[in-house]
C-alpha cells in the first residue's frame, strides 16, 4: 500500500489518463483504490430551470467513468488487450508509463427535444453520446 | 412519472450550487451548439401541433434499440418549423383559391443534409361543406417563374401529409428562391374549392392542429465541438 501510494504521488505530478485535473482533489483514501467502474450522476433540467424551452428528458444520466486500472486487471475491469500489456508495461517502467486509462467502452445514443427562439421544435440524436460500460484501456 | 423517478433515485443527486449550475449549463448548451439558451414565449404551448408530433418522435426515438437501421434512426436532426406566413388568395377578385405556407429553413444546423421533409395539414369535418364529395388537395412549390414543380396528391380524413424533401433542399440550397408553398382544393370536376371550407386547418384554426413542416438531417460529418 505505501509504495502504491508512493506511485499515485508521481502520476499526480504528470498528465495521465488516469486521473484528470480537478477530479483528483475530491477524492478520499478510500475512493481513490475503487476499481474502474462505471458511475452514475443525474443532471435535472429542471434543476437548471431549463423547462421553459427543453421539452424532453426531464434530465440527462450522465454517467462517467472512475477507478484504478491497476494489475492485475481483473475480468470486472472489462479491460481490453491493449491495457492488459499496458498495465504490464507499466509495472516494469511505472516512471515512464501510465496506467491504462479507465474509458467507455460502450457508448449509446441519446436524443434531447427543445424549442428555439423562434417557436421550432428540435429533436437532436447524440450518437455515442452516453457510457453504458466502462473499462481499462 | 413514477418509473422515472423509481430509475433516477439511484442516481447521486444533490443541489448544484450556483456556480456548478452555470458551469453545466454552459457545457450543455456548448454540446447543443447554441450560444445562449433559447427563450420561447410562454404562451406557445407544448400542446401546439409541431410539440406533440415532435414529443412522438422523441418517444419512438428513445424506445428504439440501438443498431437498428430504420428511416428514424439514421436521423441526427429533427427539426418542426412553424409556417411564418399563411395567405389565403382573395376569393372575390379572383376565381382559384389557394393557402400559401411559408416555412425558414436558414436556421438549420451546420453541416447536415436533408434526408427527408414532409408537410403536414390536418382537415377537420365542416357541418357546412357538402358530404360525398371527392376533393384532390395539391401543393405547389412557389417559384420566381410561378412554374409549378411538384405535386402531391392526397386522399385523407383526419391528417394530410406531403412529401416535400425535394422542395425542402431547393430551399435549402437556394434561400432566396424560398417563396413558399401553396395549397390547392379542387373538386373532381376541376372547381376550385377554398381550403378553409374544405376543413384544411390554416395558421389561425386550433393550436393543436395547425400547419407544420418537418425535416429530418443527417450529419454529413462527426460534428466539431466549439472550442472554448
Amino acid at each position: 500500500a505505501a509504495n502504491r501510494r508512493k506511485g499515485r504521488k508521481k502520476y499526480g505530478e504528470r498528465p495521465s489518463c488516469e486521473r484528470l485535473p480537478g477530479t483528483f482533489a475530491g477524492y478520499n483514501g478510500r475512493e481513490q483504490t475503487q476499481v474502474c467502474k462505471r458511475h452514475d450522476l443525474y443532471v435535472s433540467f429542471r434543476e437548471l430551470d431549463w423547462q421553459d424551452w427543453i421539452i424532453a428528458p426531464e434530465g440527462y444520466e450522465a454517467f462517467y467513468c472512475d477507478g484504478d486500472c491497476s494489475f492485475p486487471l481483473g475480468s470486472h475491469m472489462n479491460a481490453s488487450n491493449h491495457a492488459i500489456v499496458q498495465a504490464l508495461v507499466h509495472l516494469m517502467k511505472p516512471d515512464a508509463v501510465p496506467k491504462p486509462c479507465c474509458a467507455p467502452t460502450k457508448l449509446s445514443a441519446t436524443s434531447v427535444l427543445y424549442f428555439d427562439d423562434k417557436y421550432n421544435v428540435i429533436l437532436k440524436k447524440y450518437r455515442n453520446m452516453v457510457a453504458k460500460s466502462c473499462g481499462c484501456q | 412519472g413514477s418509473l422515472m423517478n423509481q430509475h433516477h433515485s439511484n442516481f447521486i443527486h444533490r443541489r448544484l450550487n450556483s456556480r456548478e449550475r452555470r458551469e453545466m449549463q454552459k457545457e450543455i448548451l456548448s454540446i447543443l451548439g447554441l450560444s445562449r439558451r433559447p427563450r420561447p414565449l410562454l404562451s406557445f404551448k407544448r400542446s401546439a401541433s409541431a410539440p406533440v408530433f415532435m414529443l412522438d418522435l422523441y418517444r419512438t426515438m428513445a424506445s428504439e434499440e440501438t443498431g437498428r437501421e430504420s428511416f428514424l434512426s439514421q436521423a441526427d436532426t429533427i427539426m418542426s418549423f412553424v409556417n411564418g406566413v399563411e395567405q389565403t388568395e382573395d376569393t372575390f377578385h379572383h376565381k382559384t383559391q389557394w393557402k400559401e405556407f411559408k416555412f425558414d429553413l436558414t436556421r438549420i444546423p451546420r453541416g447536415e443534409m436533408v434526408t427527408a421533409a414532409e408537410f403536414r395539414i390536418y382537415k377537420t369535418s365542416n357541418e357546412s361543406f357538402p358530404g360525398n364529395l371527392t376533393l384532390h388537395v395539391t401543393v405547389y412549390q412557389v417559384l420566381q417563374e410561378f412554374h409549378d414543380r411538384s405535386v402531391s396528391k392526397v386522399l385523407g380524413r383526419t391528417l394530410t401529409l406531403f412529401d416535400i424533401t425535394a422542395t425542402s433542399n431547393d430551399w435549402l440550397m437556394n434561400p432566396h428562391y424560398n417563396l413558399g408553398l401553396r395549397l390547392f382544393v379542387e373538386t373532381e370536376g376541376g372547381g376550385s374549392v377554398d381550403p378553409g371550407s374544405a376543413g384544411l386547418v390554416g395558421r389561425r384554426g386550433p393550436r393543436t392542429k395547425r400547419p407544420f413542416m418537418v425535416t429530418f438531417f443527417r450529419a454529413s460529418q462527426a460534428p466539431v465541438r466549439t472550442i472554448r
